[in-house]
């Protein structure tokens, strides 16, 4: 049963490219089949894995190949991709006039039988293509920086959650939310923690791991490895904790 | 003359948010006349300034209040504001189908005379929202955070801006692209710093000054200040020494 991840949130920079491929190569170094999809049309996730290629994800959206025609091994993380393309934000456009327009890109991963979790990298802004992110996913992550910012665009983004959960995909799970970029030197970043932690509403849904700042979770994209190749850093510490966690809470939720 | 000075980046968590409110507030604190408009549905400037009232940009927009019915004053920066809105989503889906649906926002900002700067703040999404703030805007300034996944969205951004200026708004300028979030002790940003300076693309449009990662500019929202209430504080330094850049660099793109 393959577990579709969608990493959601509508703030920026707030770690979910970073998410989705650190958590997707410490899940693969357990020996998981891992697919990540790259729907943001800002291609982070594609450009990192040093991806330039077609068919990419804007091609199966439109119908012109299937999505198995569309992946690419990422040999330095042990996962698979479907890249983001340039036209990516045109195709959006595109989708808009469809029938069943919110569940096209579920309808185009059903073809694909062999992975065990498929994540879902989406774009802080909320379009078609992140409702299409969304529908598609069985669950969804959502990675929070800890900061005063981002816990503020938290309330108006459970809103538009549970109006898209409500009108499209009732049976939406939320895996939990991921507290990121923690920096255990700042007073601000544990304030911020422990107001997630403390809230009736945020707290339930917080993951026991966070993911604590550290430069080679920023550095690695620049090689295009995931964190988890320098096993002694926080950040790939971190990440292997999460997959131990998502993989253990998998399915019950 | 007013500047109108939209801060731009397709970028998720860069700074623009933090860049709108800190360097209107320096100007302020030199005795510029500074409009802030929240055009981000996320409403974290607004949420920031503690605004809750009605109305709000999305009124403006629509036509059924002029702009200057929807300015408040935010005493603890100096600065006006046009707070975002609950239902601005909304309102950039309605504006889709009007004439002339990229210079709405020109056209109610026009009526608005005293103001010797107003400073847009923009969504990390490509959309008629941010579309109406490059068109409405005489010039932009692009927060770039000193970091790989940043860097590497610069280039197809540049793409979209300057299919956005052949399209729509020839005259537009670039004040200038900020680095954000410099932080002295990673090598990551002094490299990534140097690599935008080396760059024939991007060093050239550079500003001297660049922000250094202070935590003061993550603290201060929560209590609703601008960081120029620290002025010793790195972050208040720094946008005051921004302030004075952008003053001198007026009109005389
Ligand atoms: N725990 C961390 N420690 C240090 N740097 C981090 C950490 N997590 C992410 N970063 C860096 O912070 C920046 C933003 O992260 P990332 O691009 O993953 O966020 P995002 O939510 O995908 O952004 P966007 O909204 O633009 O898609 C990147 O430069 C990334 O390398
Ligand atoms: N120089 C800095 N030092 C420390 N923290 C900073 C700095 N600049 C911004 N921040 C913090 O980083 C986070 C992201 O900044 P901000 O919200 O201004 O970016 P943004 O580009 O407006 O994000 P979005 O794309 O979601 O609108 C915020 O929590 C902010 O307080
Ligand atoms: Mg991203
Ligand atoms: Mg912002």
């Amino acid at each position: 049963m393959t577990r579709i991840i969608g990493i959601v949130n509508l703030k920026g920079g707030v770690g979910k490219t970073t998410t989705c491929v650190n958590l997707g190569a410490a899940l693969a170094l357990k020996g998981q089949k891992v697919l990540l999809i790259d729907l943001d049309p800002q291609q982070s996730l594609t450009s990192w894995a040093g991806i330039d290629q077609w068919p990419t994800i804007s091609n199966v959206l439109s119908g012109e190949t299937d999505a198995s025609q569309a992946i690419v091994k990422w040999e330095k993380t042990g996962c698979w991709v479907i890249p983001s393309g340039e036209d990516l934000r045109l195709k959006e456009n595109q989708l808009t006039t469809l029938d069943q327009r919110e569940f096209v890109l579920k309808n185009k991963l059903q073809i694909l039988e062999d992975f065990d979790y498929m994540f879902i990298d989406t774009s802080p802004s909320y379009g078609l293509l992140t409702v299409n992110a969304i529908c598609a996913s069985t669950e969804i992550i959502i990675p929070l920086q800890t900061e005063i910012l981002a816990l503020e665009s938290t309330i108006p983004f459970f809103d538009t959650l549970g109006d898209i959960k409500e009108r499209f995909h009732p049976r939406l799970k939320i895996t939990g939310i991921l507290p990121c970029m923690f920096d255990a030197r700042t007073r601000l970043s544990k304030n911020t923690l422990d107001q997630m932690r403390s809230s009736e509403y945020l707290g339930p849904l917080l993951f026991k791991t966070f993911i604590r700042k550290n430069v080679r979770l920023a550095e690695t994209p620049a090689q295009g490895f995931a964190v988890t190749r320098y096993s002694s850093a926080y950040g790939a510490e971190d990440y292997i904790a999460l997959a131990e966690e998502v993989h253990s809470r998998g399915g019950e939720l």
